[in-house]
C-alpha cells in the first residue's frame, strides 16, 4: 500500500510541468524513504532525476516497494481538474494497475477522486556517479532561465565557460553573436566555485527545457566538469530535487 | 561541427 499526502497540489503541478517537455511518460519508484524517478529523453541526449524524500509529504505510507508508471499527459490532464491550494493524496494498493489522487479544498467542503490507469515502463537505470564539479555555480533561477532564453535566439549550441573571473554564456549563429557574463556577487545571489576552468559546448534547447522547473526554486545549481555531463540542479525545499544531466557537443 | 554525445555514454545500465 502507498499512501503520499501533499498540502499544495501547486508543487505537484509545477513538478510535473518540470518534467513533462522531456518526458512523455516516467516511473516513480516508491519506497519507505520517499519517491524517486530517473529517465532519458527520447534523445538520450539529457536525464531527468526526481527525489523527493518523504519528509516533503504530510503524510506517507510505503509498506513495500512500489513502481507506478505514469503517462505525463494524463497526470497533467488530471492536475488541471485541481486548485493549487487543494490537498492531494496518492494512493495505490500493491500490485496495483492505477493509481488513485484524491484533491481536497482548503475548506474541506469539496473533494474530488480521479483514477489513472498505470503503465508497465521498461525502463533503462543508469548509475549517476558522484561526480566533482570542477565549477559550481549557484545563481537565481530565473537568470539562468532568462539567459537561456536570451541564447536560443542566435544559436542551437550554447557555450558555458566557468572561470574564476565568472561563468560566461556565449551562442553565435547566421543572425550574429551573443554573450552574457555573470561575475559573483557580494550579496550572494550569484556564487561561483572554481578550482579549474571548464569551457564546453550543449544544446540550447535542453538547457531550455531545463528552465521549466524555474517555479520551483529561488536558486539553480550548474555543475561543470570537463567531458562529463553538465548538471543543473533545482531543489525542492529542503526535501528534494530535480536533477539534469546534459551530455556535452564535442568537436567531431 | 560540434557532435551531440549521447547521455548513456556517460553512466552506466544497472
Amino acid at each position: 500500500m502507498f499512501e503520499a499526502r501533499l498540502a499544495s497540489t501547486l508543487t505537484l503541478k509545477r513538478i510535473v510541468d518540470a518534467l513533462r517537455e522531456i518526458l512523455n511518460q516516467s516511473t516513480l519508484d516508491c519506497s519507505d524513504t520517499g519517491i524517486q524517478m530517473q529517465a532519458m529523453d527520447n534523445s538520450h541526449v539529457s536525464l531527468v532525476s526526481l527525489c523527493l524524500r518523504k519528509e516533503y509529504f504530510e503524510k506517507y505510507k510505503c509498506n513495500r516497494n512500489i513502481s507506478l508508471g505514469l503517462d505525463l499527459k494524463s497526470l497533467t490532464k488530471v492536475l488541471k481538474c485541481a486548485n493549487g491550494d487543494d490537498a492531494v493524496t496518492i494512493k495505490a494498493a500493491d500490485k496495483a494497475d492505477k493509481v488513485e489522487l484524491s484533491f481536497e479544498s482548503a475548506g474541506k467542503e469539496r473533494t474530488a477522486d480521479y483514477e489513472l490507469r498505470l503503465l508497465n515502463l521498461d525502463q533503462e537505470h543508469l548509475a549517476i556517479p558522484e561526480t566533482e564539479y570542477n565549477c559550481v555555480v549557484h545563481m537565481p533561477a530565473t537568470e539562468f532561465a532568462r539567459i537561456c532564453r536570451d541564447m536560443a535566439t542566435f544559436s542551437e549550441s550554447v557555450v558555458i565557460a566557468c572561470s574564476k573571473e565568472g561563468i560566461k554564456f556565449s551562442a553565435s549563429g547566421e543572425m550574429g553573436a551573443a554573450n552574457i557574463k555573470l561575475s559573483e556577487t557580494t550579496k550572494g545571489e550569484v556564487s561561483i566555485q572554481v578550482d579549474e576552468p571548464v569551457a564546453l559546448s550543449f544544446a540550447g534547447r535542453y538547457l531550455s527545457t531545463f528552465t521549466r522547473a524555474t517555479p520551483l526554486a529561488e536558486k539553480v545549481k550548474i555543475g561543470l566538469a570537463p567531458d562529463v555531463p553538465l548538471l543543473v540542479e533545482y531543489p525542492i525545499e529542503d526535501y528534494g530535487y530535480i536533477r539534469y544531466y546534459l551530455a556535452p557537443k564535442v568537436d567531431d | 561541427q560540434a557532435k551531440q554525445t549521447s547521455i548513456a555514454s556517460f553512466f552506466t545500465k544497472v
